[in-house]
This record gives structure tokens, sequence and C-alpha cells, in this order.
């Protein structure tokens, strides 16, 4: 369901380029539930956003579901982002000023879903991450842990085939963090494919490969004994 | 250094009251390096703040190097954050449109330090931390973990009498939050006073003692076989 083929990223600002990724080729199956680990700095977050079509490569190719990720017109990216890809951020980025309901509502925006439905969907997901009783509060009322559930909430609503999550239980304690794995286990083996960005081990267990970026290239692979 | 008594803090917002500290009552010696844990939303940000005089309880009282804090004025209040406490945040709050060099300076503007001297000291910081190679980036254009890091270097460069760090390894792999820790040891054994909340009992392993919360109290305190 996605293939990198020699994925190259560079920033410049005037003089200064920073080379994000160089050079990363892989393959992933769908219904595979692939970490991802390195060091910080490595690429990961780069990586994501590219293969969360958030973000171009400036070189080398990324096919989703066999198109060309680089010949899609606007509004099928558009229509890509919002109904097959859910982004679990690294920085959240919830809307400040709208509720943890309405936030967790956005990616039913466009679908063709009641808004009555929409927000059933919304109360139910924020219950599956234990937030029922923070529903009328705002992000900046709620704990660093609360605001990365209500992060992962949104991603998942619109149920979409690929998940990329960025660190989704960096700011959870063991309990909690592992409620949200055996989610996210929940929903692979539901049929979802699964891309997750991790620091702890402990965390890329729940996968199936574990994929190690050092300095913007992939160092190896490896298989988890099965669970 | 640090005296808690019947701590509570009530956040009300219309007919909703949260109560997110409820009685809590401890004391930190100076020089001591005490680590806090507990799951999220069970008070533990919401506790340093009141500790770095961010914020104020609904009620108890908290005695800072034998003083009454809710009764200095707000010019104290200024003084001691500029100079005697160092805060990390869990949510890093860097300036977005100031170059990281200028950003671990701020807490340096109000001290009688020329400013040659502040931009060496937040450069030799950030050399610290590793980002000797990113000093003219903005915090957008740098990964969650280099970010988290500059938070660290700003938190550190007046070389304040208390650190208080929130989760500062959420976003680092295990080779860099070891760095840091070692960070932390250091300067600790030269003196200093570290107060740090983290999810990860190898990350709470470096103090001496682990306060437990749960629900906005204290649930137990553990202390460390020295190491
Ligand atoms: N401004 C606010 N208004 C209402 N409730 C709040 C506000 N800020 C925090 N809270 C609530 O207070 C409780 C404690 O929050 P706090 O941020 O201290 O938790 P925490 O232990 O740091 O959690 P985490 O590990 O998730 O960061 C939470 O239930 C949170 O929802
Ligand atoms: N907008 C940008 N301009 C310049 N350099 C950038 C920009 N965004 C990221 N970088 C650089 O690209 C590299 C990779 O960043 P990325 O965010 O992918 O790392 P990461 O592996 O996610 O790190 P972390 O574990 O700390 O989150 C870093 O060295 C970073 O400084
Ligand atoms: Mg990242
Ligand atoms: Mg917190």
């Amino acid at each position: 369901i996605i293939e990198l083929e020699a994925l190259r990223k560079e920033y410049r600002s005037g003089e200064i380029s920073v080379a994000a990724l160089q050079g990363v080729s892989f393959a992933i199956a769908e219904n595979e539930f692939i970490a991802i680990m390195g060091p910080s700095g490595s690429g990961k977050s780069t990586l994501m956003n590219i293969l969360g079509c958030l973000d171009q490569p400036t070189s080398g190719r990324y096919r989703l579901g066999g198109r060309e990720v680089s010949s899609m017109s606007d509004d099928e990216l558009a229509a890509v982002r919002n109904r097959d890809i859910g982004f679990v951020f690294q920085s959240f980025h919830l809307l400040p000023r709208l509720n943890i309901v309405r936030n967790v509502m956005l990616p039913l925006k466009y679908s063709d879903i009641e808004p009555a439905e929409a927000r059933q969907r919304a109360c139910d997901m924020l219950a599956r991450v234990n937030l029922e009783n923070r529903l009328e509060h705002v992000p900046n009322e709620l704990s660093g842990g609360q605001r990365q559930r209500v992060a992962i909430a949104r991603a998942l609503v619109n149920r979409p085939k690929i998940i990329f999550a960025d660190e989704p239980t960096g700011n959870l304690d063991s309990k909690t963090s592992v409620e949200i794995m055996e989610l996210f286990t929940e929903l692979h083996r539901a049929g979802q494919t699964i891309i997750l960005v991790t620091h702890e081990p402990e965390i890329a267990e729940y996968a199936q490969k574990v994929i190690h970026m050092r300095d913007g290239q992939i160092e190896k692979v490896e298989v988890n004994a099965p669970r």
C-alpha cells in the first residue's frame, strides 16, 4: 500500500541546507503494523509528514495505493488526507478555540455523515480514550496527556485505512500507554494499517516490524517476535 | 527549601469545577533530586506550575526558601522566577519568531549580564544539548526532540537554584535521554535542587526520591537506592 523509492528531503533557508532525509526506500503492505525508531532529529517526523501527504519530498518517489502521490491533483490529495489517512501529530495541533468534541469531529466535516452522527462518533472515540468527562473543555484546560489522547481520538474518528501516529504515547503514563496500544492493536486486527513513531522499545514491541532510522536513512529493519 | 501544606487547586469554568489538586503536603530540602510520577491528569503539571510560581493555589500554603509565596509582591515573584527558578515546560513554550540562541538568552534579559556574555552562555548551553549546529534556526525548523532540548537549555542558562522539569525526555530517544539525565545529575552534584516529572521509571531512577500522585493527591513517596 505504501512504496518509497530513494526519498530525499532537504530544507533550505538561505545559505543553510539541512538534509532531513537522505535516500529512504521501503514498502509497507496493507494491514501491516510498523514502528519507526531512531535518534532525535533522524528524520522520523519528516518521513511521516511525507507519507501522510502533508509535505512533499525534494526527490524520489512515493506511491500510495499504487498511485504516484506527486501526480495527484490538490482535490485528490485532500480527499486522501481526509478519508484514507488519520494522523496523530507529535505536537497535537488541536484547535484552541474548539472544545474537544468539535476538535475530534473535524475530520468528519467533509464526509457525508450527518452532524448528529458525527458528534456521536466523536463522543464515542473520546470515551474510548477515557475523556468522556471532559467533553466541554478546550485543549488548554487539559493536561498534556489528555491533549495527546484528543489528538489520537481525532485521528481515528473517520476510521481511516492508514493511521500515522507520531510519538502517540510520549506524554502518557505506562497504564494509559498500554490502553492506547491495546486500542491500536484492536484496530490493526480489524484491518487497519498502522505506522507509529516511538522512542520507547516497549511500545515498538506492539508492531510487527521496527524500522530503525539514523541521519535521514534507514539503518536496519527488525522483525518482532509475534505476540 | 520548599514546603507545601494542604495545597488545593480547583479550576472553575461556569458550572463545571475540576479539582486538580486535592490537598498536597510535602517538603523538599535544598539540593534534593526528586521525581514525580503519576497517571495522566493526576495533577503533576498543576503542582509544578504552583511550585514554579507560575500559578496560585486555591487554598493551602507554599513556602519557598522560608518565605510565604502568597504574600510576595509581583516584583519579588518576578525576581524569584527569573533568578532562582528554571522551568522546562511539558509543551516547551518557545518563542516562534526568535532563533534558538535568542530563545535561550531570554532568562538572562533581566540579569546584570552583558549581552555578549549572555549570548556566549546560551551558545554553550545549546552545545551541551548537542544543538550547536542549529543555532540560527527558529523552533518550527526543528524536530520535536530538538525543541525539547532548547527548552531544557533555556531553563538552565541562568544557573537557577531550583530546576523544575515537566517531562523533559518525553520526545527524546533513549541515548539522548541518558545524555540529558547525566546533565541533570551533574547539576545536582554541583548543588542544584531538581524536581522533575516523568512517566518513565528509568528516568525516575536518577532521582533520590519518587513522589507518586493519583487524582490530585500524593499516594506514596519512594526512596530510590543510591546510585
Ligand atoms: N485550565 C484548566 N481548566 C480546567 N481543568 C484543568 C485546567 N488545567 C488542568 N485541568 C485539569 O486538571 C487535572 C490535572 O491536570 P495536570 O495538567 O496537572 O495533569 P498531569 O498530571 O500533568 O497530566 P499529564 O501526565 O497528562 O501531563 C486534569 O484532569 C486536567 O483536565
Ligand atoms: N523546516 C525545517 N527547516 C530546516 N530543518 C528542518 C525543518 N524541519 C525539520 N528540520 C530538520 O530535519 C531533521 C529531521 O527532523 P525530524 O523532525 O524529522 O526529526 P525526528 O526524527 O522526528 O526527531 P524527534 O525524535 O526529535 O522528533 C532535523 O535535524 C531538523 O532540525
Ligand atoms: Mg519527530
Ligand atoms: Mg502534565
